[in-house]
C-alpha cells in the first residue's frame, strides 16, 4: 500500500500573469501531483509535493517570490485519520 | 445496513459497500429504479447504472455520472446520496416527479470502478483507470479520453502523467461503455459528469476557444444552477466554459457529449473548503450533496421546460 509520509499540499495563489506562467512550468516536474490546475490570476493552485521535493520546490518558490500555505502539513496523517474514521464507522454499522 | 434507510450516508463507502446499496435501492423500489451493466471495466468489474424510471420506452433522458476520477470520493458518495434522494422525493417533491413522469435519470455512481477499488486498497490519490503491469504507470484519465479533440493540448500522451489521454479516443472500456450507451440510446437531453473540488460549474468546450453555438442558454442556466447551489449554505461557485474556466482539456467527457447533440452537457467540481483536498472529511458529504443536488435540479427543470 502506497504511503504519504511528509508529502505536503500547497496552495499557491498566483499575483500576477509572470507568477502563473511560472507555476505552469512546474507542471512539467513529473513528481508533482496537481490536484487543482493552473487557471488564473487570484485562483488557487493546490499541489501536492513528496517529502522529497519539498525542499526543492519551496526554495524555487521563495526565489521567484511566489507566496505558498501549507493546505496539508502531512498528508498520511489526513489518511490515517480518514482510515479510522471509515473503520469506526464500519465497527458501528456491525 | 439492512436496507438504505440505515445507510450511512455521512460516511465513505467502499466499492462493495456501495454495490450492495444499489442492489438494495433497486430491490426496495423494484417500480422505480433497475440496474443496468452497461459493460466492464478493464480489471473486469461491473459497470452499473441506476435507471429510475416510471416507464413509458426510449423515454428522453438525463445521465448523471460520479467518480470517473477515482480519488474524488466526495462524489461517488454525493452520488449515493443522490440515488436516494430520488427515490424518496418521487412523488412528494412535485418537481422531481413531474421530471420522471415524463423523463428517465440513469446514474452511473461509480464510473472508474477499478480506479475507485485501487484508492481503497493500494493508493488513496490514484486519479486514473487502471491497466496491466508493465510500467510503473498504470491507466489512462479516462476525462482525456474521449472523441473530441482527443491527443491536442491539455491532455498528456506520457503514461506516467496524470492526464495520459490513452492510445487512442475510447480505449479505455469506461469510456467506450458509456459512449456505446449514450449511442444506442439516442435521447439523452442532459449529461452531467461530477468531479470534485474546486467548486466550479462549466460547460463546453475544454479542447477550443470557439464558443458552443449555446452558449448564451448554458451560460444563463450555470448562473442559475449555481445562484440556486448557494442558496444552502453560500458555497460560491465559478461557472463557464472549460476553457475559459479551468484550462484548455482535449479530449474530455462532456465536450464529445455536446458533439453527438446532448445541448444540457454539464460538469462540476464539487466543493472545496481550502484545507482538505480529496481529503474532505465526511461530515461535508451531505451538505455537498445537498447543495450540488439544487443545482442538479435546476438544469435537470429546464431540460424538462426546454425540449429539443
Amino acid at each position: 500500500k502506497e504511503t504519504f509520509e511528509g508529502h505536503q499540499v500547497l496552495r499557491i495563489v498566483p499575483k500576477d500573469e509572470v507568477q502563473l506562467a511560472l507555476i505552469k512550468d512546474l507542471e512539467d516536474m513529473s513528481e508533482l501531483d496537481f490536484w487543482t490546475d493552473v487557471t488564473d490570476v487570484a485562483y488557487p493552485v493546490d499541489i501536492r509535493v513528496p517529502f522529497d521535493s519539498l525542499m526543492v520546490l519551496k526554495a524555487h518558490l521563495m526565489s521567484q517570490d511566489i507566496d505558498y500555505t501549507i493546505m496539508i502539513d502531512d498528508l498520511q496523517v489526513m489518511l490515517d485519520e480518514e482510515q479510522q474514521e471509515m473503520e469506526s464507522a464500519a465497527r458501528l454499522g456491525q | 445496513p439492512r436496507s438504505t434507510d440505515t445507510f450511512d450516508f455521512s460516511r465513505y463507502h467502499n466499492l462493495n459497500e456501495i454495490s450492495s446499496f444499489q442492489d438494495m435501492l433497486v430491490a426496495e423500489n423494484p417500480s422505480l429504479v433497475s440496474k443496468l451493466v452497461i459493460g466492464q471495466s478493464y480489471q473486469g468489474r461491473p459497470l452499473n447504472v441506476l435507471k429510475f424510471s416510471t416507464g413509458g420506452t426510449n423515454r428522453p433522458a438525463i445521465w448523471i455520472d460520479t467518480g470517473i476520477h477515482s480519488r474524488e470520493w466526495v462524489t461517488q458518495a454525493s452520488g449515493t446520496w443522490f440515488a436516494k434522494k430520488i427515490v424518496t422525493d418521487f412523488g412528494k417533491d412535485p418537481a422531481l416527479t413531474t421530471i420522471l413522469n415524463k423523463m428517465d435519470i440513469f446514474l452511473e455512481i461509480v464510473t472508474n470502478p477499478d480506479g475507485f477499488y485501487y484508492t481503497h486498497s493500494n493508493n488513496r490519490m490514484w486519479r486514473k483507470t487502471r491497466k496491466p503491469s508493465g510500467s510503473g504507470c498504470y491507466g489512462v484519465d479516462p476525462n482525456r479520453n474521449w472523441d473530441a479533440g482527443f491527443g491536442g493540448p491539455g491532455a498528456s500522451s506520457n503514461p506516467c502523467s496524470e492526464t495520459y489521454r490513452g492510445p487512442r479516443a475510447h480505449s479505455e472500456s469506461e469510456v467506450k461503455s458509456i459512449v456505446d450507451f449514450v449511442r444506442s440510446h439516442g435521447n439523452i437531453k442532459a449529461f452531467i459528469s461530477i468531479h470534485a473540488y474546486s467548486q466550479m460549474l462549466m460547460y463546453p468546450y475544454g479542447y477550443t476557444r470557439t464558443a458552443v453555438k449555446d452558449q448564451a442558454e448554458l451560460h444563463a442556466l450555470a448562473q442559475r444552477a449555481i445562484s440556486d447551489l448557494s442558496t444552502l449554505y453560500g458555497t460560491r461557485y465559478r461557472y463557464g466554459s472549460i476553457i475559459n474556466t479551468i484550462y484548455q482539456a482535449s479530449g474530455g467527457t462532456i465536450d464529445w457529449t455536446y458533439n453527438q447533440g446532448i445541448k444540457y452537457s454539464y460538469t462540476f467540481e464539487l466543493r472545496d473548503t481550502g484545507r482538505y483536498g480529496f481529503i474532505l472529511p465526511s461530515n461535508q458529504i451531505i451538505p455537498t450533496a445537498k447543495e450540488t443536488w439544487l443545482a442538479l435540479m435546476t438544469i435537470m427543470n429546464h431540460t424538462l421546460n426546454n425540449p429539443y
